[in-house]
């Protein structure tokens, strides 16, 4: 929160939209700002009614560079809105930066919505979070509005200001995100794989990766390294020979270079060229020495290796054949530096790709770093 | 390769401080002792953003920089009332 027991004393609040961005219809604008507000309603016991003339607690408008309060906008980027901590005034209102592209939902642009709802938290009185993934993080990055559940933390902090929601204590409500924690052991990873020479573990819809200018793993939305990507993905590898690194979720499977979504992708596994009798992947490595790509099937018990060139499978075995020792499922899979890493459950088994030759067992985050 | 840090990012680096930080200008040769304001608040923004804090502008710090971000201070004692 902003400190200081910043906050509206009533509970009931009205909001107006003084003008319109060209980017969307007015109707969608109408209900990215409704939905904005849902979002705070449904966890405290604020309400919140339209007005169409007058001056409400929250003014809401689009404007472009100096905007009349001494808070120029930046053009295209950069900034693309604020707003004002609850006071009379122009406390509470929030400005959106109309040289930025507005979207109902599309990733290509800044979906209303969501910058809608982290300026209302601040016209509600929290202030930024230092929790990636929270809605009142500073910076903005892409989710899909249609399955938004307001974070912990912000739940956290509003509810610290105004209270529960006495009607709706969140019983039917799906219970908000809670951000795992990556040096917890017990956790079983959804994918790990490199990308440019950084190493990117997946759980759930936050990636973390390390890299030499960090000590610790960072944190973040996948879909704010990869808009459009899926969340809690089966598998995941990069083939660095064609700079692209793919994600697996269910029967379907997504590239990208680097941070761009590779055209003609999301493709079907079968589109992909794999067998169509696959339903999902359960790991996926990518061998820089004979550049083939191990892709865990059927419960993470069996692999086949796949020539993304000629985009056919090569061959199909169990995996307790090839790898010593394990006879757990694949759940995760990673080559890094010349050595394989296979992870089952809570630990990582450490190979000599060339030879099937076991060469440790770690804890699953001892390539984290923790 | 170490990407480089152009005079350009520099400047691009103290007006986003002086925006969300709270930068001050360096007032008097007394300021001019010791950790220095830019570096304080770089440490700050590192720290903030879980980067490795160095106090001095790399490429990462400026890729955080340079994202698409909400116009309201980071800075805590910042106030918009």
């Amino acid at each position: 929160t902003f400190g200081n027991n910043l906050k509206w004393n009533k509970k009931s609040l009205t909001y107006r939209i003084v003008n319109y961005t060209p980017d969307m219809p007015r109707a969608q604008v109408d209900d990215s700002i409704s939905r904005a507000f849902q979002v705070w309603a449904r966890v405290t016991q604020l309400t919140f009614r339209r007005l169409n003339s007058g001056t409400a607690d929250i003014m809401i408008s689009f404007g472009r560079r100096a905007h009349g309060d001494y808070y120029p906008f930046d053009g295209p980027g950069n900034t693309l809105a604020h707003a004002f901590a609850p006071s009379s005034g122009i406390g509470g209102d929030a400005h959106f930066d109309d040289d930025e592209n507005f979207t109902f939902q599309s990733s290509r642009g800044f979906v209303l919505f969501l910058v809608a709802a982290h300026e209302f938290g601040h016209s509600l009185g929290l202030a930024h979070s230092n929790v990636p993934g929270a809605l009142m993080y500073p910076l903005y990055s892409y989710r899909n509005p249609d399955t938004f559940v307001l974070p912990q933390d912000d739940v956290r902090g509003i509810q610290s200001l105004y209270g529960r929601n006495r009607e709706d204590p969140m019983i039917d409500e799906p219970k908000p995100p809670i951000t795992p924690d990556i040096c917890d052991s017990s956790l079983e990873l959804d994918a790990v794989t490199t990308m440019q020479g950084e190493m990117f573990f997946f759980k759930d819809g936050y990636v973390w990766h390390n890299n030499s200018q960090s000590n610790t793993p960072q944190k973040s939305l996948i879909t704010s390294f990869w808009p459009g990507a899926p969340t809690s993905i089966d598998a995941a590898y990069e083939n660095p020979m064609t700079d692209r690194v793919f994600f697996f979720k269910g029967s379907k499977v997504w590239a990208f270079s680097g941070n761009k979504a590779v055209q003609g992708y999301p493709k079907s596994l079968s589109e992909f060229g794999l067998p169509r009798f696959l339903r999902k992947i359960d790991a996926a490595l990518h061998d820089a020495q004979t550049g083939k790509t191990f892709l865990f099937i059927l419960g993470g018990r069996y692999y086949l290796t796949y020539d993304e060139n000629r985009k056919t499978v090569e061959s199909f075995s169990w995996v307790s054949q090839t790898f010593n020792g394990m006879s757990n499922k694949v759940t995760a899979a990673v080559q890094s530096r010349g050595s394989t890493f296979i992870y089952s459950g809570d630990y990582m088994y450490m190979y000599d790709l060339g030879s099937g030759r076991l060469l440790r067992v770690l804890k699953n985050t001892y390539l984290l770093g923790c | 390769p170490v990407s480089k840090i152009t005079e350009e990012d520099d400047i691009f680096a103290e007006v986003y401080l002086k925006k969300f930080f709270n930068l001050t200008e360096e007032k008097g040769p007394s300021a001019r002792r010791g950790i220095s304001p830019m570096s304080k608040k770089l440490s700050e923004m590192q720290k903030f953003f879980g980067l490795r804090i160095t106090g001095t502008l790399d490429a990462d710090t400026l890729e955080v920089m340079k994202k698409p971000r909400c116009g309201v201070p980071d800075e805590k004692v910042a106030r918009f009332s």
